[in-house]
């Protein structure tokens, strides 16, 4: 038995809205701590990695450890049909092969629910080991959704480039050449709208800005981003769940040929 | 401008 109450069911709508279309179809983990999601892009080059603890549930409830496959898009559509300030509750029945979503409006007039059939999916798991990263940037989500798109407009890949002197991120194209630099920036009136570089050494990596931009399609759930870079790793994008937890993308760099 | 390269080869499949 498996029933899961979020208040805020938005919250729900914008973690598959940001990941649907990076992974076709996805297994979710579900264990009393809470659910969990790991999948690569079907080229194997970006991973996104779900996690919602329990605690951020108003309701929870978990029998067993159990694992469902959805399709994203499918169930997209169906979280779609919610309101933006409905409850949702995603309920499953052990051998079920089907999940339920329940969406009731704040005043508990409409309820509606939508069944939608589970799929076998042969996951990958990759094991993502804690690390020590050269630098890690954080920013206001909605400047590097920004500078993602901005670069996008004149190249394919973007050099991130972290020294003691800011953020660099550089593109090359047709056209000509763009830099956009982000000095650290802590006397801000919102801490959120600061720009924090921790760096231990400076590190340049090369990322294609296709997945980059697919990422900040997480932009609402969070109003800072965390990226962070290591040469030897994929580069880390993470969006902070407030109370909850997180969605992190993992991106393969480019390599000089 | 690079060659791409895929998660495999920085992390084990479990």
């Amino acid at each position: 038995m498996l029933e899961l109450r979020l208040v805020q069911g938005s919250l729900l709508k914008k973690v598959l809205e940001s990941i649907k279309d990076l992974v076709n179809d996805a297994n979710f983990d579900f264990s009393s701590s809470g659910f969990s999601l790991q999948s690569m892009d079907s080229s194997h080059v970006a991973l996104v990695a779900l996690l919602l603890k329990s605690e951020g549930f108003e309701h929870y409830r978990c029998d067993r450890n159990t694992s469902m496959g959805m399709n994203l898009g499918n169930m997209s559509k169906m979280l779609k049909c919610a309101g933006n300030d409905d409850i949702i509750t995603i309920k499953g029945d052990d051998g079920s092969d089907t999940v339920t979503f329940m969406f009731e409006s704040p005043t508990q007039d409409k309820i509606a629910d939508f069944e939608m059939k589970l799929m076998d999916i042969d996951s990958e798991h990759l094991g993502i080991p804690e690390a020590e990263y050269h630098a890690i940037v954080k920013m206001p989500s909605a400047e590097f959704a920004r500078i993602c798109k901005d670069l996008a407009s004149i190249g394919d890949t973007v050099v991130i480039s972290v020294t003691k002197e800011g953020v660099k991120f550089s593109t090359r194209g047709d056209i000509g050449t763009a830099n956009i630099v982000l000095r650290q920036n802590t006397t801000v009136d919102k801490p959120e709208d600061a720009t924090v570089i921790e760096m231990n050494e400076p590190v340049s990596m090369t990322f294609a800005l296709r997945y980059m931009n697919s990422f900040t399609k997480a932009t609402p759930l969070s109003n800072t981003v965390t990226i962070s870079m290591s040469p030897d790793l994929p580069v880390v994008v993470e969006y902070k769940i407030a109370e909850m937890g997180y969605v992190r993308f993992y991106l393969a760099p480019k390599m000089e040929e | 401008l690079g060659s791409q390269t895929v998660l495999p080869i920085y992390f084990r499949h479990l």
